[in-house]
């Protein structure tokens, strides 16, 4: 069946987008029909993939509050195998929206529909909340990737993340679980990174979900927004690159078991 | 009269909790009585001045959905003339809550209810998003502070917060004005944060508004929240805490044209 992924993380800028994007691109390169939504209303997804704003007309606000289809939302990237819903600035709206209408916590498992089932892979970019949004994605997903930059502040988020994910799961989505922690952003020269992932990896109840894989910081990664194109595709060879390839082979022997 | 000061920018991991923090902390030292007052549910800027849990009991959340006054949820930060309205756990529930009440925009101008007098510079640390607590800092406050980060994907979101403090002034605030973009986190090493510097300053609208100071990245800056002190209280030398210090003294000659 399909794979559903929330790639989510309420603490800002530990590179939730630019995991999204280059594992939904590395994952089409590996032959696995992958589509994304981009549920942030800052459309960091859509602007990293190349898509113009005019190009954005219908998106996952649609889907969720004016009756969307999956079919009317869908553009292609330009990227075999890799398709996006986009994000429109009326996604800032939606948190206050939805507060208003009927199962305002399914609105997104409810406009999938089933047509998710083309799919091998579906991910949704988390905008950086623990709101309406990131709640949808919770609850039409089955798995949630964390994104996890080495820094000290994020240790703390986590425990607030998992209040989250633990709420949906009782309420909501009793299927929810943690594909897990890829850690982002990471200067192995800096005695902090290194302190901070010796302490998520031996984490009682984190750590077994840490990727062995780590992403460095890497000023390519940065500059591959600016070209529209995820920085596997932009700079193959760059160290930013490399290690999202690793991790798309570490992230499917542990999705599909090879 | 009181300066009141919203830290905003929706794009996340922008240093708008470290700005924050180190921002209130030089006031401080130069005589002006401060407030910071913690409006991210993450409750970064109350960890980062060392601010136990057990101490978080009364917060932003309780002056805008219980009726607490500024008076009930004021502490000590420990550092001379520099007190804060903690982050509690509650305030993820904040947006939702906001959503159905009355006067839903303006609950913390009211809260405020004039206390803010006793001090010479209120600062609000915002969330990552545009959502109702950075609606309330932006109708309780007269300026908008902007950390941005030198980065591609840091100048799009600044035409959608423009759009957002525009809607403020027009319907709820219309005295709301920009305080200044500051550039943070910049590594002058890499090409493409000094193209985001010139394309920032170069800009028709948002260029006559950028600091001259530019906060360097550095990682005494990111070591400092792990010992709940500012950077320019943990290692006053570093270059990140000289830059901090420096942006404080330009800060204050544009604020009170000394
Ligand atoms: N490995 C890396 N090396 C260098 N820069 C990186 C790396 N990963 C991400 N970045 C840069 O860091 C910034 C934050 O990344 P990104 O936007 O993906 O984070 P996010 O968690 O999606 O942010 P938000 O919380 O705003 O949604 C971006 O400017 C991005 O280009
Ligand atoms: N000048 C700097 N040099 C190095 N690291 C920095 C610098 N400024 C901030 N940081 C680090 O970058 C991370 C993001 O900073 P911070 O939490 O202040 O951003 P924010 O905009 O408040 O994030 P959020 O959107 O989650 O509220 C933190 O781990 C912080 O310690
Ligand atoms: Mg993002
Ligand atoms: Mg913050």
């Amino acid at each position: 069946g399909t794979h559903i992924h929330a790639i989510a993380n309420q603490k800002g800028g530990v590179a939730k987008t630019t995991t999204a994007v280059n594992l939904a691109t590395a994952l089409a390169a590996a032959g696995r029909r992958t589509l994304m939504v981009d549920l942030d209303p800052q459309g960091n997804a859509s602007t990293g993939l190349g898509i113009a704003p005019e190009r954005r007309r219908t998106g996952a606000w649609d889907l969720m509050l004016a009756g969307a289809s999956l079919g009317d939302a869908v553009i292609p990237t330009g990227l075999s195998g890799f398709d996006l819903v986009p994000s429109t600035p009326r996604l800032f709206g939606a948190e206050l929206e939805l507060a208003d209408v009927p199962r305002r916590e399914t609105r997104l498992h409810d406009a999938l529909g089933g047509a998710q089932k083309h799919y091998d892979y579906v991910l949704f970019d988390c905008p950086p909340s623990l709101g309406l949004l990131t709640v949808n994605a919770f609850t039409a997903a089955q798995r949630v990737l964390v994104p996890l930059q080495a820094e000290f502040l994020a240790l703390e988020g986590l425990v607030l993340l998992r209040q989250t994910v633990e709420a949906v799961r009782t309420a909501l989505n009793p299927s929810l679980s943690y594909a897990g922690i890829l850690l982002t952003m990471s200067d192995r020269r800096n005695r902090l990174s290194a302190e901070v992932e010796a302490d998520v990896r031996g984490h009682t109840e984190f750590g077994r979900l840490v990727y062995d894989t780590v992403i460095p910081r890497n000023v390519r990664v940065s500059e591959a927004p600016s070209h529209g194109k995820p920085v596997i595709v932009y700079d193959m060879k760059a160290s930013g690159s490399q290690a999202y390839i690793r991790f798309a082979g570490e992230f499917l022997r542990r999705e599909e078991g090879v």
